[in-house]
């Protein structure tokens, strides 16, 4: 069966696009069968696997707004096991068209049932908890929500949980967090290692024990069109993302 | 006569926040009367001048949508002429409420038209292009787009210039583009230094000669509840936005 994740915070630029691409990286490279879903407008996970938005049709707004086949749409990447369903900019519109349709929560989830063979679904999310969002969790097995080590991203994961419980109760109760990724930490400064010990203390086991570091490999590789992963593995980011993929899989053991 | 600026930009964690915040403080500190207006449901901006999100009263959410006098929420912060109209987070769901108003996007400016005697008004939006944005855009004079000196942020700054052409031309012929302020600039990395370049070609002299370093201590400011330029007022963060304010203030002079 596949395993459905949505990476999703409503915080902006915390990593949830760097993440999506690098797990999903990490588990093509062990030959699981990975798709990204790219359901962010800015198309930032399409650009950062090396394909281009799309306007008009194969993209995810037509497949799970206009009810296009998904598997017309996917599309492969140079990575092997790695595809990918790109975004478009008519998602903007979302929140307001489907405002007025039955169940607006549930079109992605009847769109992503038609995807075949996959092992692993991540669901790139814009910085938002609009439609879009809303379809993505309830679509998904299991939600990872990356945090910015810094003071402003920590105000908004109380809100966030609150989201994903709502949304468990109302569209989804297989919903689970899979676990709370902390990302671009500073191990020079106070403040992201106090924000670290206060999200542990908080979350407790539902953090990660992999820190994502602050790692200038990472912004460099979008432009590359690749992962940071493939464009310089042995950075502390690349090495970062390949630890956590490994706790990833071995959570998916426990479940 | 009262200039309203909107900062806005959909790619989430570029700076809006910091660049409100901090561009408010600096004209303040030259005894301008400023009101920063938090149109985030995080919160962040409200948070990042030590005030609180406040839940069903006396907020932007309960001005905008509940037609509550906006000279009765407005509070005053620990600087001398800076006021905040805090965040709620009942402002997650304007989207979806106001989609059948009638004029949905002309709420804030009626809502703003009452505040009294302010020289500038800030509205700082979240990262997205919804009917709050829309809302800011509309009431506003003038805009100003963070971009963050990275690869993913250049993505969507066209997008964005489109989505203000659309409310200029739909809603608010008056609106127009300020400035553009790159942010978190790393003067070691060469692809921020081909980001500055390629931003300066494309856009010209919409771009601010201003450039706002990345600096530790823009971060740890929010968790004191103080500006950065209070914080730390001799950091290299501090005095790129005073420089940043000075400008803005001489194009002010020029339009
Ligand atoms: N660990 C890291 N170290 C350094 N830079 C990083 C790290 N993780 C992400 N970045 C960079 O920070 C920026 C924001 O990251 P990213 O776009 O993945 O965040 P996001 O949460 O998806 O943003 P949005 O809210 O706009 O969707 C990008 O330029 C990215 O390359
Ligand atoms: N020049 C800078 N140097 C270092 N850190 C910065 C700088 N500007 C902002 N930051 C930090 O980066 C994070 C993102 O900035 P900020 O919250 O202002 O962005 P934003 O665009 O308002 O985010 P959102 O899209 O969530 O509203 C914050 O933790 C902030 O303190
Ligand atoms: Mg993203
Ligand atoms: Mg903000």
């Amino acid at each position: 069966k596949t395993r459905i994740f949505s990476v999703s915070n409503q915080k902006g630029g915390v990593g949830k696009t760097t993440t999506t691409i690098n797990l999903a990286t990490a588990l093509a490279a062990v030959e699981k069968k990975v798709l990204v879903v790219d359901l962010d407008p800015q198309g930032n996970a399409t650009v950062s696997v090396g394909a281009k938005r799309r306007l008009g049709s194969k993209n995810s707004y037509t497949v799970f707004v206009g009810g296009e086949n998904i598997n017309d749409c996917i599309c492969k990447t140079d990575i092997p096991y790695l595809y990918v369903l790109p975004a478009s900019k008519e998602l903007l519109g979302v929140d307001i068209e489907l405002a007025d349709a039955e169940k607006p929560q549930f079109f992605l989830k009847k769109a992503l049932e038609q995807a075949q063979d996959f092992d692993y679904i991540f669901i790139d999310c814009p910085p938002a908890v609009g439609l879009l969002t809303m379809n993505a969790l309830a679509a998904s097995d299991c939600v990872i929500i990356p945090v910015q080590c810094e003071y402003l991203a920590l105000e908004g994961v109380a809100d966030l949980m609150k989201t994903i419980n709502k949304i468990k109760k109302n569209f989804n109760p297989e919903l689970r967090i899979h676990g709370i990724v902390l990302t671009m930490f500073d191990g020079r400064s106070n403040l992201s290692k106090s924000i670290v010990s206060d999200v542990k203390e908080f979350f407790g086991d539902q953090v990660y024990d992999t820190l994502i570091p602050r790692n200038v490999r990472i912004p460099e590789a979008p432009s590359h069109g690749i992962p940071v992963m493939l464009y310089d593995y042995k950075s502390a980011g690349s090495q970062s993302y390949i630890r956590l993929a490994a706790e990833v899989l071995k959570r998916e053991r426990e479940f």
